[in-house]
Formats: C-alpha cells, sequence, structure tokens
C-alpha cells in the first residue's frame, strides 16, 4: 500500500501485537488495519498518538454499530421472560444470580427458573442464588425434560404475579445438534406458555474464549435470536477483544459484563471503557 | 471464511518442482494466520514460523528429502505441509501421559487447578472413574468451598461413580486436604484427588491459597485444566500458575467442540509440561489420552 512511508512496518508490527493478544483476531485486526491505512492516506498521519485514536474511534464504531433495537416488550401485566444460553462454564447460572438481584432492588419480583436439568446440582446452584437475592426458583427433577420444567416455569410466573422471569439452560457446544434441538425447543414452549416470550435472549460469552466465540455466536445466534450478550470474567487477564469480531459478524449488542463472583459483580457494557481497556 | 491459511498454503504450493525461499516466506504468511485464528499466542506463533522457516529453506532446495529418515522422492509441496505438521507435533511433545504414583504403599495425590468453568470438578469426575477401573481407590476431597453448589455437584459425581467424597464443613481449603489424607489413610484409600475453586491469576490471595495446599498436601501431580476455546490468555494463565506450583501436567477440555485449540500448543510452550489428557465430552467415561498428531492437525487448519 502506497502509505509505507507514512505508518512505518515496526509501527504495524506493534499494533498488530496490541490487536492478536487481545484476541481481536486476524479478519477484525485486517479491518481496523485498512481503516488507518486508509486515514493515513486521507489525512496524512504520521504521529503513531494520532493512528491509536484512529484505532480507538475505529473500535468503538463496531461495538456501537451493533444495533440496540432488539428483544421484545412483554404485554401489559405480563411478565418480562428473558432466557439465558451459552457454551458450558461461561457464567450463565452466575450471571443469572447477578441479573435477579439487580431486578430485586430495583423492585421488581423475580423468578428463577432451572431449566438446566442435566448438570450435576445445577438446580441446587441457582436455588442458592435465589435464596441469596431474594427470587422463588422453579425447578424439576434432576434429568427432568428440560422443556416441560421450562414450560411450567414460565406459566406460573403469571400466576405469581413476578414481572420478571430468568430462565437458565444448560450449557452446550453449539456442535451438538441435538442439544441446539433442544434449545431450539425450550426457546418455542416459552411462547406457548406466555404468548411473546422470550423477550430477550441473552447469550453468556467468557472473555478469555478466543475465536471460537464467533462461531458460538453465530450458531447460538441462528438457533434462538440472540438479543444481547454477556461478556463475563473480564476481571481477569483476558480483554473479550473477540466481541469486536462477533459484533461486526452479527451486530448484536454486548449488554452486560460480568465482573466477579460475587452477587453486585455485573455492570452495564460501556463501549468507551472496554476499548480504553482493550488497547491500554 | 477469507483466510483458510493452511488449506491456501498447500493450494498455492502444489505443482511447483523446488520452492525458493519468495515462495516458502509466502506460504508461512499463511500459517501464520492459520495459527493465529487457531488461538495460537501471538510469540508462540512467532517462534514456530521462525523453526519451520529455517527448516523449510534448508530442506526444500532439492527434490529427493529424507523424511522421517528414509529418501523419498516428494513434492516440495507435500514436504513443506510434512514440516509444519512435524514441528508442530514436536513442539506439543514429547508425549508424557502418566500420572506420577507413589512407589510402594504411599497415598497418590492429585491437585486440579485452573480458571473459573474450565471442567475441574467434572475431570475430577473422570479422572478417578478411570482410577477406578484401573483397580484403584480413589477418594474425591470438595476443597472448592466458595462456589455455589460445588460441593454438591462433586457429591452427585461421587454417587455416579460410587466413589466417596471428603468434605467437612467451615474448614479452610488446605486444612481440609490435610484431613483428607488422614482419611484416606484410615480407610486404605491409594489415590486421592483435590477438586479446587476456580481463581484468576490475579487474585493474589487465591493463588496463594494453591500454594498453602501444595505445601500440607504434597501433591505428586498437580494438574492445570485449561477450556480448550481458551484465547491468547492461555499464556498468561498457563505461565502463572507454573511458576506459582509447578505443574506436573495439563488437561484441555471440551475437545468435542469446534475450537481448534491452538492454547494446547501455547501452554506447552511456554510451561513445557505435558499435555495428559483431553476433555471430550460431559459425560464422566469422556477422557482420552493426548496424541499429538490429531491436535496438530486441527491447530494447522
Ligand atoms: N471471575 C469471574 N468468575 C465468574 C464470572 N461469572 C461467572 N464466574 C465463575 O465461573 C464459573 C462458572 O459459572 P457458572 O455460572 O456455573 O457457569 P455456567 O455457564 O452456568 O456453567 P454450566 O451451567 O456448567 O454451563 C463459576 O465458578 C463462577 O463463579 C465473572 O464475571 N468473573
Ligand atoms: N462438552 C464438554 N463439556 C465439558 C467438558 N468438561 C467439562 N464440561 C462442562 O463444562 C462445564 C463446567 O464444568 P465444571 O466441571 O463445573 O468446571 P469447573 O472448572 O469445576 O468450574 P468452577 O469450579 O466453577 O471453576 C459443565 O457444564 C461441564 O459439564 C468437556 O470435555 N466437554
Ligand atoms: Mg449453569
Ligand atoms: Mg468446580
Amino acid at each position: 500500500f502506497a502509505s509505507k512511508k507514512t505508518i512505518d512496518d515496526s509501527l504495524i508490527d506493534e499494533i498488530e501485537e496490541v490487536l492478536f493478544t487481545a484476541d481481536i483476531g486476524v479478519k477484525t485486526a485486517d479491518r481496523l488495519l485498512n481503516s488507518v491505512r486508509e486515514a493515513v492516506d486521507a489525512k496524512s498521519l504520521s504521529d503513531p498518538k494520532e493512528v491509536w485514536k484512529t484505532l480507538r474511534s475505529e473500535a468503538r464504531a463496531i461495538l456501537d454499530g451493533a444495533t440496540d433495537t432488539r428483544g421484545t416488550l412483554p404485554k401489559e401485566g405480563e411478565p418480562k421472560v428473558i432466557m439465558v444460553l451459552g457454551v458450558n462454564g461461561t457464567g450463565k447460572t452466575t450471571s443469572i444470580g447477578k441479573l435477579a438481584h439487580r431486578f430485586v432492588n430495583e423492585g421488581h419480583t423475580v423468578q428463577l427458573v432451572a431449566g438446566d436439568t442435566f448438570r450435576a446440582a445445577a438446580a441446587e446452584q441457582l436455588e442458592h442464588w435465589g435464596r441469596r437475592v431474594g427470587a422463588k426458583t422453579v425447578r424439576g427433577k434432576e434429568g427432568a425434560d428440560p422443556a416441560s420444567v421450562v414450560f411450567d416455569g414460565v406459566e406460573s410466573a403469571v400466576v405469581e404475579k413476578a414481572d420478571i422471569v430468568l430462565v437458565d439452560t444448560a450449557g452446550r457446544l453449539h456442535t451438538q445438534k441435538n442439544l441446539m434441538e433442544e434449545l431450539k425447543k425450550v426457546r418455542r414452549v416459552m411462547g406457548r406458555a406466555i404468548d411473546g416470550a422470550p423477550h430477550e435472549v441473552l447469550m453468556v460469552l467468557d472473555a478469555t474464549t478466543g475465536q471460537n466465540a464467533i462461531q458460538q455466536a453465530t450458531m447460538f445466534n441462528e438457533a434462538t435470536d440472540v438479543t444481547g450478550i454477556i461478556l463475563t470474567k473480564l476481571d481477569g487477564t483476558a480483554k473479550g477483544g473477540v466481541v469486536l469480531g462477533v459484533c461486526d459478524a452479527l451486530h448484536i449488542p454486548i449488554r452486560y459484563i460480568g465482573i466477579g463472583e460475587r452477587v453486585a459483580d455485573l455492570k452495564d457494557f460501556d463501549g468507551a471503557e472496554f476499548v480504553e481497556a482493550l488497547f491500554a | 471464511t477469507l483466510y483458510r491459511g493452511f488449506k491456501s498454503a498447500k493450494t498455492k504450493l502444489t505443482g511447483k518442482t523446488t520452492l525458493d525461499e519468495t515462495q516458502i516466506k509466502e506460504a508461512l504468511r499463511d500459517v501464520r494466520l492459520s495459527l493465529l485464528e487457531a488461538d495460537v499466542e501471538f510469540s508462540v506463533v512467532k517462534t514456530f514460523l521462525k523453526n519451520v522457516q529455517e527448516k523449510a529453506v534448508g530442506e526444500l532446495v532439492t527434490t529427493t528429502i529424507k523424511h522421517k529418515g528414509e529418501k523419498k522422492k516428494v513434492s516440495p509441496a507435500d514436504h513443506f505441509i510434512n514440516i509444519c505438521h512435524d514441528e508442530l507435533a514436536a513442539l506439543m511433545g514429547p508425549v508424557d501421559t502418566s500420572i506420577n504414583f507413589k512407589k510402594g504403599s504411599g497415598i497418590t495425590t492429585i491437585m486440579m487447578v485452573g480458571l473459573q468453568g474450565a471442567g475441574k470438578t467434572t475431570t475430577t469426575g473422570k479422572i478417578a472413574n478411570k482410577l477406578k477401573a484401573e483397580g484403584h481407590k480413589p477418594l474425591l476431597v470438595a476443597a472448592d468451598i466458595y462456589r455455589p453448589a460445588a460441593i454438591d455437584q462433586l457429591q452427585v459425581l461421587g454417587r455416579q461413580l460410587n466413589i466417596p467424597v471428603f468434605t467437612i464443613p467451615n474448614v479452610a481449603p488446605p486444612d481440609l486436604c490435610e484431613a483428607a489424607l488422614r482419611e484416606a489413610r484410615f480407610d486404605k484409600h491409594d489415590v486421592v484427588i483435590f477438586d479446587t475453586a476456580g481463581r484468576l491469576t490475579v487474585d493474589e490471595a487465591l493463588m496463594g491459597e494453591l500454594s498453602d495446599i501444595k505445601d500440607r498436601a504434597r501433591p505428586d501431580n498437580i494438574f492445570l485444566v485449561l477450556d480448550a476455546m481458551t484465547g491468547q490468555d492461555a499464556v498468561t494463565t498457563a505461565k502463572s500458575f507454573d511458576q506459582r506450583l509447578d505443574l506436573t501436567g495439563c488437561i484441555l477440555t471440551k475437545l468435542d467442540g469446534d475450537a481448534r485449540g491452538g492454547a494446547a500448543l501455547s501452554v506447552k510452550a511456554v510451561t513445557g509440561k505435558p499435555i495428559k489428557f483431553l476433555g471430550v465430552g460431559e459425560q464422566l467415561d469422556k477422557l482420552e489420552e493426548f496424541r499429538p498428531e490429531g491436535l496438530a492437525g486441527r491447530i494447522l487448519g
């Protein structure tokens, strides 16, 4: 490219190292570098500070391009139903506990549905959170059919006058066809219990995940129309840069971030803060 | 996808009767993209490419090449592919899937460590399952006293396997692990597996707790359990656990998915410790011994 004179190779190397070690990935790193080259050509930038500034604003633009108009509103007097899904161990059950805590503090009546009927002590784990935050937990027996537990759980929320229902699902790999079919069935069944449910489908993504996150988001979105992402474990050393690729490809907004294991460790996603930390 | 790096490198080289340095460099650019997409850590990729380049430039100027000790007429493209595969497998080896057992009648101890959600508790069950089938009498220790229902989870697994789980309410993990050894001696268990809580490497207190458990229980094996979908952070994490504890090996989980698994290469490269086992499913029989060739092919793509 013609601007070899204005950004030198060592700056490109430096930029690549920052991008790749933050899990930004080949495709997105290329896109960011190309926009930097265009900006350099257009304004003949030669000051590295300006180059980094351009990178940050381009990364910001990718995040802002994730439209926030997903999700629907419940009918008057009906509970809002939020489905939580994602691959194994990302922090779904814990994030539900944190969300429930926030909603209870905002004055809502929250009901938790233990839709993970497979994993050892999954319902016990959710019940613990329910007790902890002041939300009722509906569960079935271990090994019960998840769709019927979820149907009963969502339906009973109307009777219990809960205005927010959080549905936990078992972790699963997006490559497991039968489990992805099960997830679709669980989603359908919610709509039968309450017309229009789920109003939100939140996919939980672990910030330590590499490029596989893009395939995860693609497949879960295809199966269930994901309305938002919760990015967990940002209190660790991983930067979570892969979400740039996810937003760029699917335009799904990052809703919340998990920054710890305690009940209050959930924050609204802040694009500016995130990009700052990414390039720190 | 834009970059099918390794396949693209193969396609570009096919049909060539010799390869010059420029062509090798170009092929290596494709390999680089493939490895980065596979989550191999940035500096590990650099080292790998340098090694392959030296070998390739040295060996690819003739069309009769010694591969694996026998003279063969191999196309330069195939030979380049072989060098990449061999170099990757070499970086992940030598293979050592052994568990360190105490000589004689001592109690063999295994400590499971790693980040939150990596699969430690499930893998504890899998190892116990394997050892029981091999004639051992394992005891599981619920040393995660923090995570809601962690003890319940291990107890459920213990019931499924008909293997006892040791737990005492309100006892700190280092004391608990020491008490477990007394229980093991009393009840004639020959293997004890400590399932610890997930933790961040930047959590000084919890990393210190692991050092305390190690001091008190003197484990014969310390396995880092790492999720196969881990990205660049694999190096930071592995380095930190290894520097703190001197790991004896690593177990990569959730390989039944489609993560390329580059974290495996990163972990081996930065700690030098062997990859022992692979978790390939949620059920307790889904544990395999590590073999470099399979993972090498998956990482290269
Ligand atoms: N440090 C940190 N740990 C977290 C965070 N969110 C969850 N965790 C931990 O991650 C581990 C897994 O959390 P779970 O809530 O059980 O994850 P899950 O997705 O429900 O797991 P499965 O149901 O088995 O698929 C637990 O040890 C949590 O305490 C976070 O934001 N930061
Ligand atoms: N598909 C698949 N899932 C796995 C594998 N190993 C573990 N899991 C799942 O990953 C999730 C987390 O496993 P755990 O054993 O609870 O992980 P952990 O490291 O003990 O988690 P913490 O104690 O919270 O740090 C569960 O849903 C397991 O079933 C594997 O090899 N393949
Ligand atoms: Mg869960
Ligand atoms: Mg555990």
